[in-house]
């Protein structure tokens, strides 16, 4: 699974996810990816959200609104609203994944619990960091 | 603080299965995700367009679980899916169990942009994305060797295990038959 989410110069967000799905799947699974709300979600002024991991779980916990939800309703930012659902909701369930977070204001969440997700980012000024662990 | 563009290339297994040659490779490939993605913002483009450039590159890599080098299902196929949401009109597109959909991410744009539904599946989906003029291709194009060698060695363990099961049964099955046990 891969993800992006943006945040462009008139402040508008953005977010996708694309898989292939899980290795030997049934014919027919769907995960959280094309699952808005589960495996993606943007609003402007909140948050940008993509998932990757054990889909049913995601589609579940509702998890890329959830984050959204918990940073509109409870004003979490958004380190501890992604790392809520990553940890103490989707984990605590034995749900496996992670996810990659941007608010309005550019602060950028990656909480995962696997031993690795391969991220990266840009900031404005054009500085690159890529991490897999 | 001041991020503009972040993507992420899946979870990771532990850190010891990641060979130098493929870091090196998912490594060089995410940073021109992300470089075509900064393109676009850095000519004041849209975010929108900065996700589904960036997640293009990432589906034509064959390192990731996502368009070439997508993982193959228990039959052996691929299939694949996707969505994009833009934050300002909430907008949204999606599609699923797709297999011939050269960049999924592309036609979940699509049915955002060009239907006024948010999720296509299967046969439907790529019925709409060809007559879009959406890119088509061969299943066999998403073929890659890494994915093929990862689904036989799970064929190979399900065979094993059902063989074990049988041997097991089986001796179930014979002991049941000689009730003087």
């Amino acid at each position: 699974t891969v993800g992006a989410i943006a945040l462009d110069n008139a402040g508008d967000l953005a977010a996708g996810t694309s898989t292939g799905g899980r290795s030997n799947k049934m014919y027919g699974r769907v995960g959280d990816s094309p699952i808005i709300g589960a495996g993606t979600f943007a609003e402007n002024g909140v948050c940008a959200v993509s998932g990757t991991g054990e889909g049913e779980y995601f589609i579940r916990f509702v998890a890329a609104y959830d984050i959204a939800a918990l940073m509109k309703y409870k004003n979490l930012p958004v380190e501890s609203a992604a790392a809520e659902v990553v940890f103490d909701k989707l984990k605590a369930a034995g749900g496996e994944g992670g996810v990659i977070a941007l608010d309005a204001e550019g602060r950028f969440a990656a909480p995962y619990n696997t031993p690795g997700m391969y991220r990266g980012y840009v900031t404005r000024d054009g500085q690159i960091e890529v991490r897999l662990y | 603080k001041d991020v503009v563009l972040a993507i992420h290339g899946g979870t990771a297994g532990p850190k010891e299965s990641l060979t130098p040659e493929r870091e090196k490779a998912v490594r060089a490939d995410m940073k021109r995700a992300l470089e075509a993605g900064y393109a676009i913002l850095e000519r004041d483009g849209k975010a929108l367009d900065a996700v589904e450039a960036a997640i293009r590159v990432m589906e034509d890599s064959p390192e990731f679980n996502a368009g070439k080098g997508a993982v193959f299902t228990h039959e052996g196929q691929v299939e694949m899916d996707a969505s994009i949401m833009e934050g300002n009109t909430r907008g949204a597109g999606a599609v699923a169990s797709v297999t011939v959909i050269k960049n999924p991410i592309s036609a979940a744009r699509a049915v955002m942009e060009r239907t006024k539904h948010v999720l296509l599946s299967g046969r439907g989906a790529e019925v709409f994305a060809t007559k879009e003029g959406l890119e088509t291709v061969d299943p066999a194009y998403f073929w890659t060797e890494r994915r093929w060698q990862q689904i036989q060695k799970v064929w190979e363990q399900e065979k094993q295990q059902a063989e074990s099961l049988d041997r097991k049964n089986s001796a179930a099955v014979d002991q049941e038959r000689e009730p003087w046990g």
